[in-house]
């Protein structure tokens, strides 16, 4: 049995492709994003442009937070934010020809991961959950 | 090399002790939690009455689900919602007896899990970030 065999997996057929992936486009205002959010019920999405290129990820965290203010939650301010002033630019990513060894790495401190495609457009992502599940199968195989 | 041992593995060194775990009190307005969950930064905490037992878990997704009118988020309700009206009651435990093969069965589909004493009170959690460092350190000895 070689324990390390999964490593060496590629991970092109374990990837959540882009048609499925919930997202929000980069030039939507905070307010549309977050009902985009709260209506797929994802805490953390993709932040797409028009080309279907990875701009950013944003999470329901990121709007509260830039809205807290001093006494209280500052809803009002929603409709003027956009969504490329609070989305996060550093993005945790794979290549789809990378191995499970890259993406067990990164999954450790990330709890999805966007993959991208050898011409840089957005192909899927990979969760942990995902992860997770051919961790167990190979524990039990 | 033994595949299997480490689902025998008890989870009582592993777990993230009760006092390092942020939470909210089941008697707290939505309003309060929101600041909670806002300023600790996580997505979804456990919510515990003044005996420290387990109550349920609470999450920004549930409270932005609430508060979803037809046209807008209606944040004006928040401060009169209480936690135990928006929080799950249905919470995935583990016993802090238990092993490392029940925490791998219920990750799948939860980011965490609570964990309860004998007594019933609260003792911590389980996350997806410590079991995947575990597989992971399992796979590389
Ligand atoms: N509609 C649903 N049905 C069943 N289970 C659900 C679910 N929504 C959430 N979960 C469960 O909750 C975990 C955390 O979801 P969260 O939205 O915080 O965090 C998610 C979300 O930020 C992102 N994600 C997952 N699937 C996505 C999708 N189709 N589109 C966009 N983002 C996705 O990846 C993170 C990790 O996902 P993962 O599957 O490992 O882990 C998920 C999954 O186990
Ligand atoms: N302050 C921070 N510093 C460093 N990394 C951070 C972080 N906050 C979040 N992360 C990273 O993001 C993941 C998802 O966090 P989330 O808050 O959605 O989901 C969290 C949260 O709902 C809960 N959780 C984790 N630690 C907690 C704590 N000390 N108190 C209360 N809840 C906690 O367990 C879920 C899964 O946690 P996990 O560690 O597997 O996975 C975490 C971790 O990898």
């Amino acid at each position: 049995l070689n324990n390390k065999a999964i490593l060496d997996m590629p991970i092109a057929d374990l990837v959540i492709p882009a048609e499925k992936v919930a997202h929000v486009q980069s030039g939507n205002s905070a307010e549309h994003a977050l009902l985009v959010l709260t209506k797929t019920g994802y805490s953390s999405v993709p932040v797409l442009d028009v080309k279907y290129r990875l701009q950013g990820l944003l999470s329901t965290k990121m709007i509260t937070e830039e809205i807290l203010g001093l006494e209280r939650i500052e809803y009002d301010r929603l409709a003027t934010l956009k969504v490329e002033d609070v989305m996060d630019q550093e993005v945790a990513y794979l290549k789809i020809t990378d191995t499970f060894r890259r993406a067990l790495d990164l999954v450790i401190n990330h709890a999805f991961l966007c993959v991208i495609e050898e011409d840089g457009t957005f192909a899927g992502i990979m969760t942990r959950r995902v992860i997770l599940k051919q961790l167990k199968k190979h524990i039990y195989s």
